[in-house]
């Protein structure tokens, strides 16, 4: 117990807002410095305490969004003290939205900083940011808490290297009463065989997703990233578990760390406090090791955005060109959100597209949640949690397929002259598929290159028959919600 | 009932995949060992 809190780092500045601070409204108490990124929940900035000058990350969400989740995140973050958690510092109400004020992490998140420099990690660094994150998990199961998403875009640096624990939207609280959860939830390539199969599961999970998240820092993105992720799905729990590409280029030590977390039977997979005696990460060179990395991410940010200044300024300019030919001594507007926000591609550049930069990337890569358990929690009394079951109504896991539908439609479009509606084929319902034999190879290729299409069109068929059952139950989940609202 | 469906209908493509692949895999080899 005291070994893991005896890792808290004595250097805090601000710790909490004071009451004073709370009453005031949030301008006066900080400068709105820039926007950092920006996702379905809102956006997030980057601002500056005045009576401290702290340096804080503010994250402004629309009431009207999933304040279910948005209370389990404060509420999770509130619980942890931890120099390996982001930390939590109050919040306000400004008049449509929530503004939620937090630890800020100057370094990004670990996925942006490998996107940035387009380059994945070596395995010094790996071995630094997972004894980091493995802290931040000891503190974190110790607390009998279980985060749920642990991905490279959920591990955020600051600007001395240090990782942190972040975005707590889907994390989960077990109890005396409840040693294991069933909510499948989490971002699919990244999600626990037991996670995905329903039969409970507990803080070992996380585990299992820091193992990707390794292979995602070594290699850029974790295993099946490049197949849709339904199928990744079915496949986590029923393959081996995943290993390197290519296993000749990384240490004996790095490929069993990766071993010991990926073990598909949760009972023998190793805790976080075992995984941080592993050699691997026991020795490593410290957190100033990533500090090339932070500044090089930064310094690739800094060239983008000039970039894309360059790009609006001419656009803007031929646009002048062709509609104003004489508008004479005009300045050019600068860009209204300059060097804040850019895309990026998150995994395979066609997969799935639009992570911000500096944000988690649960909205994009989509976090899922089916079987909310939650309910059960209620009566523990440990977490404070909406009497409605299924939350957040839409977002997670329906969500995800709403946005990759668009990126596959526009893949298909590009690769395929048919919409997938217009496939005048099924597939065999029988398992006899003795007629193959009668094709061409021709044939049979094209068949299979429709295959994905059609199955992301029958998946969306049905969860537009999912979501039309749903819908007015949900609306009338939501109208009763917000009369109950009590934040 | 929502993810039973969706289970249902990956497996149904899993399978088909899998014949076509092995199907084109066989062809593949039969080519080869024509050559």
């Amino acid at each position: 117990m005291d070994t893991v809190q005896m890792r808290h780092h004595p250097k805090r500045q601000l710790k909490k807002l004071s009451e004073e601070n709370l009453n005031k409204q949030p301008e006066e108490v900080f400068d709105v410095l820039e926007k950092l990124g920006e996702g379905s929940y809102g956006s997030v900035f980057k601002a500056s305490h005045k009576e401290t000058s702290q340096i804080v990350a503010i994250k402004q969400i629309p009431v009207e969004s999933d304040l279910q989740e948005i209370i389990k995140e404060i509420s999770i973050m509130q619980q942890c003290d931890s120099l390996h958690v982001v930390k939590y510092y109050g919040s306000y109400f400004k008049n449509t939205d929530l503004w939620i004020v937090m630890e800020y992490c100057g370094g990004g998140s670990v996925s942006d900083i490998i996107r940035l420099r387009k380059q994945t990690l070596k395995e010094d660094e790996i071995a630094t940011i997972l004894q980091s994150t493995l802290k931040g998990l000891e503190y974190l199961h110790f607390m009998r808490k279980i985060h749920r998403d642990i991905k490279a875009g959920n591990i955020l640096l600051n600007s001395e290297g240090i990782a942190k624990l972040a975005d707590f939207g889907v994390a989960g609280q077990l109890t005396d009463t409840m040693a294991k959860r069933n909510t499948v939830i989490g971002t699919p390539f990244w999600m626990a065989p037991e996670v995905i199969q329903e039969i409970g599961y507990n803080c070992v999970a996380d585990i299992w997703s820091l193992g990707i998240t390794a292979i995602e820092m070594a290699e850029g993105k974790p295993p099946y990233a490049d197949i849709h992720p339904m199928r990744a799905i079915f496949m986590i729990p029923s393959n081996p578990p995943p290993t390197l590409r290519k296993p000749e280029l990384w240490s004996k030590n790095f490929i069993d760390f990766i071993n010991q977390c990926l073990v598909k039977n949760p009972e023998q997979r190793a805790s976080a406090t075992e995984l941080l005696q592993h050699p691997f990460v026991k020795t490593t060179k410290g957190a100033a090791i990533l500090r090339h990395l932070i500044n090089e991410a930064m310094e690739a940010k800094i060239k983008q955005i000039e970039l894309h200044q360059r790009e609006v300024e001419q656009e803007e300019e031929e646009n002048d060109d062709d509609d104003e030919p004489d508008s004479g001594t005009m300045v050019q507007p600068r860009g209204k959100d300059m060097g804040t926000m850019r895309e990026f591609s998150t995994m395979s550049e066609e997969a799935a597209n639009t992570m911000v930069e500096n944000e988690h990337l649960t909205t994009q890569l989509g976090t899922m949640l089916i079987n909310n358990d939650e309910e059960e929690e209620e009566e523990s009394g440990t977490m404070k949690q909406s009497s409605q079951p299924a939350q957040p109504s839409k977002p997670s896991f329906l969500e995800y397929f709403e946005k990759n539908e668009i990126q596959f439609n526009a893949a298909e479009k590009n690769s395929a002259a048919e919409s997938p509606s217009s496939f005048e084929w099924k597939i065999p319902l029988n398992g006899d598929y003795s007629f193959l034999k009668e094709w061409g190879v021709d044939e049979l290729q094209k068949k299979l290159n429709e295959l994905d299409p059609m199955m992301n069109q029958e998946i969306e068929e049905i969860h537009q028959r999912y979501q039309a059952k749903r819908q007015p139950i949900l609306e009338a989940i939501d109208s009763k919600k917000r009369r109950q609202q009590n934040f | 009932l929502f993810m039973k469906e969706l289970e249902r209908i990956v497996k149904l493509y899993e399978a088909y995949r899998q014949a076509l692949i092995t199907e084109v895999e066989t062809r593949k080899q039969r080519q080869q060992w024509y050559a």
